[in-house]
């Protein structure tokens, strides 16, 4: 990662698989903030398209878009 | 291997803040499991810097699947301020280069654009009360201005990834490109006892001058919505004041004596009074308080002089109880062969004779890519990824100073920015599984 995170954990072997077409970024139950926060809305998609840049958006996101 | 299907962001303090600012909290924690992601931020500012890092974490393997390892990351910047100079004078920039180079900063965690708007070649903002100014001043002034459209589109585009906006209308000097739509705001210099026709520093001795930049100021203060403005005040040549008798009148019955340097002050600190009445706060050049004039407490002093030792002035600037910002020994736009980004990356702010109280004082850098030799075709290149040594020193924890450590990672680094389609420049020898593509 850059910059290098202040304190960083990680366990080698131990990984999780990531399907784009299943793969979103949402807002936990206790946050504070929900959706209509532009700041994260825009963020969700922005860092959905540059993690899966060739995939196509899930509904949702097509929806926002 | 587990799949997971989802990032969940925990925001703790409500509130979607309007724009960032200097006490933003950006801090965050991320904890990925082999079932669960979680991401918790006190603000939204901290969990754009989490999903950034959650961004980096993901690889993908031979087969074309994505993953990411159990991971847990508990992450804060090291210093509040950390910012990017972009000089829009000297050679137009255009804003798509202006909102790629924002993109870039927020990958990198920078969280300040210092749009170094105007300068002595041409004036391309386009302001309300003044349009002269860059209807006479600009390059073009259809084709090569920030409409006020544009600068709005600059601020949120900015706002949406945690990025503060300080725009720098450097006066007195580096203002020749105002005299054409400003009539009577230059001082005329002369040559014995005849106007030479050629114009210098802004005028300090006319009320107009007064009137005209209270009005201007006004505007900047109402259109860019952070609580600071750069007010300049470096590099004021005195030749053109020295040369004119109505200066030299005046600097007599101030009891200026022949110390152009009190003039200087006499101007600035009205500009600063004016602003302060604004409810604004302000960044001005290290020769603001080389010269001694009365500012502010909170202001802050930009460093950027190489010629004394910048700790030296960083030791001063603090020692006097004031603010400082570091850019002497990050001038991007000074490049030579080979891995200069080491020279950037070597840096440590803190590294001066002074107490913890001063030390206390800075409040982070900026690197700064002046545009003499900078245009929209060399800029991405030439900033990137040299600016992430910046972005590192500023962000992570003093003790990361590794340069082998710090040469992979950034090697890395940048070639996620060329899949990004960011046309960053190599480190050294070497390839990335992706390659730039024009597509």
């Amino acid at each position: 990662v850059w910059p290098q995170p202040q304190h960083v954990r990680v366990w080698p072997g131990s990984s999780s698989r990531l399907v784009p077409a299943r793969f979103r970024f949402g807002y936990a139950r206790d946050s504070a903030v929900g959706p209509g926060c532009a700041v994260l809305d825009q963020a969700f998609l922005r860092y959905w398209r540059l993690l899966f840049a060739a995939q196509r958006r899930p509904p949702e996101y097509e929806q926002l878009w | 291997e587990m799949s997971c299907n989802e990032l969940l962001v925990s925001v703790t303090k409500p509130g979607c803040e309007d724009y960032p600012n200097m006490d933003s909290e950006e801090s965050y924690k991320l904890s990925i499991s082999e079932d669960s992601f979680l991401l918790t931020a006190d603000s939204v500012w901290g969990a754009l810097r989490g999903l950034e890092t959650f961004s980096q974490l993901v690889g993908r393997a031979e087969d074309g699947t994505y993953y990411v390892n159990k991971t847990d990351i508990v992450d804060f910047p090291r210093f509040r301020y950390r910012g990017l100079l972009l000089d829009t004078s000297r050679h137009y920039l255009p804003v798509k280069a202006i909102l790629e180079t924002l993109d870039v900063m927020a990958y990198n965690k920078l969280n300040v654009f210092h749009w170094h708007i105007v300068d002595d070649p041409s004036f391309p903002y386009e302001s309300a009360a003044f349009p002269d100014l860059s209807e006479k001043g600009a390059y073009n002034p259809i084709t090569h201005v920030y409409t006020p459209n544009d600068v709005k589109l600059v601020i949120e585009h900015a706002r949406l990834r945690g990025i503060r906006v300080i725009p720098e209308f450097d006066t007195p000097g580096h203002t020749l490109s105002w005299g054409p739509g400003a009539p009577g705001l230059l001082t005329p210099c002369y040559i014995g006892s005849k106007p030479s026709g050629a114009y210098g520093p802004v005028n300090p001795i006319l009320n107009s001058t007064y009137q005209f930049m209270a009005v201007l100021f006004r505007e900047v203060s109402t259109v860019f919505p952070d609580f600071y403005l750069h007010l300049g005040g470096d590099e004021v040549e005195f030749t053109c004041w020295r040369s004119n008798p109505e200066i030299n009148s005046f600097m007599k019955q101030m009891g200026f004596g022949q110390d152009y340097t009190e003039l200087e002050s006499f101007y600035i600190q009205r500009l600063l009074d004016m602003v302060s009445s604004y409810g604004k706060g302000y960044v001005v050049w290290q020769e603001v308080f080389d010269n001694g004039v009365k500012v502010k407490p909170d202001t802050i002093i930009h460093v950027w002089k190489e010629s004394v030792p910048y700790q030296h002035k960083m030791a001063q600037v603090t020692k006097a109880g004031y603010r400082a910002l570091l850019s002497a020994p990050w001038y991007l736009n000074h490049i030579s062969y080979g891995q200069d980004w080491l020279a950037a990356y070597k840096v440590e702010p803190l590294q001066f004779a002074g107490s913890s109280e001063q030390k206390a004082l800075v409040i982070g850098g900026e690197a700064c890519m002046w545009g003499e030799y900078v245009d929209a075709t060399n800029l991405t290149p030439r900033l990137w990824p040299r600016a992430g040594a910046v972005a590192e020193r500023l962000w992570s924890n003093e003790t990361v100073r590794d340069l082998q450590d710090a040469y992979y990672r950034l090697a890395d680094f940048r070639c996620k920015l060329l899949g990004r389609g960011i046309q960053a420049e190599p480190l050294f020898v070497g390839y990335c599984d992706h390659e730039y593509s024009r597509s």
